[in-house]
C-alpha cells in the first residue's frame, strides 16, 4: 500500500491554496 | 472473525457511518461562530450551496444508478454533508492555529473552497461504498459509474481546485483509514497525471499567469 506524502510547507495551508490569506 | 474483503469493506461503511452520527448534516455551534467572525457572513450562502449540490448530485446520482435509487443518493450526499462541515470545522480551528487569526471572510466567501470541500466529502463516501461493490464481486453493479472522476463533472469542477483541497482534508480528518488516504492518493496521481492536463484545465491559464508574472526564482542551471 502506498503511504501518502505530504508536500506542503509549514508556512502553506488550504487559505493560501485558495489564495484567502 | 477473519477479515474477508467483503468484510472489510462493510466495516469501512460501517466506521464512516459511526464517524459521523455525532456530526449534524448542519453546521455545528462552533462552525456558526467561524461564519460569524466573517467579515461577510457566508452562512446563508452556504446552506443555500448545499441545497442546490443535493439536488444537482440527486439527479445525477439517479441517472448513473437508476431513478429508484435517487433516496439512495440524498443518503449519500447527507453523509458527504456531515463529513464536509466535520472536516472544514477541523481545517478551520487548524488554520486559526497556524495562521492566529479568527475571520476567514475570503477562505468561506470562496465557492470553489465549499464546491471542492464539499466535492472531496462526497468522494470518499462514494469510494467507501464502491468500495464494497467492488469486493462483493459485482463490478457491473451501476454504482461503480460513481468511481472518480464522476464527482468532478456532477460539480462541474475543476480538477486542479479538487485536487487543492485533498491534501489538508487528509490532514484535518485523522479518522481516514489507510485505504481511503490512498484512494485519495490515487485521485491526486490521476488528476496530475492526466485530468489536469485536458484542454480546458486552470492549469494552463495558471501556467500562462506565472509566465507573465515572470520567473521569481532563476532556473536552475543545466546539469553538467
Amino acid at each position: 500500500t502506498q503511504d501518502y506524502h505530504f508536500g506542503l510547507e509549514d508556512h502553506e495551508g488550504i487559505s493560501e491554496l485558495f489564495d484567502c490569506d | 472473525p477473519p477479515q474477508t474483503p467483503i468484510r472489510a469493506a462493510m466495516h469501512s461503511i460501517q466506521q464512516l457511518r459511526g464517524e459521523l452520527t455525532s456530526n449534524s448534516d448542519r453546521p455545528s455551534g462552533i462552525l456558526m461562530v467561524y461564519f460569524r467572525n466573517c467579515t461577510v457572513d457566508p452562512s446563508e450562502d452556504i446552506m443555500k450551496r448545499v441545497e442546490q449540490l443535493s439536488q444537482i448530485f440527486s439527479q445525477k446520482f439517479a441517472q448513473a444508478v437508476g431513478q429508484r435509487c435517487e433516496g439512495l443518493g440524498k443518503k449519500r450526499f447527507t453523509l458527504g454533508v456531515q463529513l464536509y462541515y466535520k472536516v472544514m470545522e477541523s481545517m478551520l480551528k487548524s488554520e486559526e492555529k497556524r495562521l492566529s487569526v479568527q475571520n476567514f471572510s475570503k477562505l468561506l466567501n470562496n465557492a470553489t473552497f465549499h464546491t471542492s470541500l464539499l466535492g472531496c466529502s462526497l468522494e470518499v463516501v462514494l469510494a467507501t461504498y464502491v468500495g464494497y461493490s467492488l469486493k462483493n464481486g459485482s463490478s457491473e453493479s451501476p454504482e461503480t459509474n460513481l468511481c472518480f472522476p464522476w464527482i468532478l463533472d456532477v460539480f462541474q469542477l475543476h480538477a486542479f481546485d479538487f485536487y487543492k483541497v485533498i491534501e489538508s482534508f487528509i490532514k484535518a480528518e485523522p479518522t481516514l483509514k489507510h485505504d481511503m488516504i490512498e484512494h485519495l492518493w490515487r485521485c491526486e496521481q490521476q488528476i496530475m497525471e492526466s485530468i489536469a492536463w485536458k484542454s480546458d484545465s486552470l492549469l494552463f491559464e495558471l501556467l500562462k499567469q506565472c509566465r507573465e508574472d515572470g520567473p521569481e526564482e532563476q532556473a536552475e542551471p543545466p546539469a553538467t
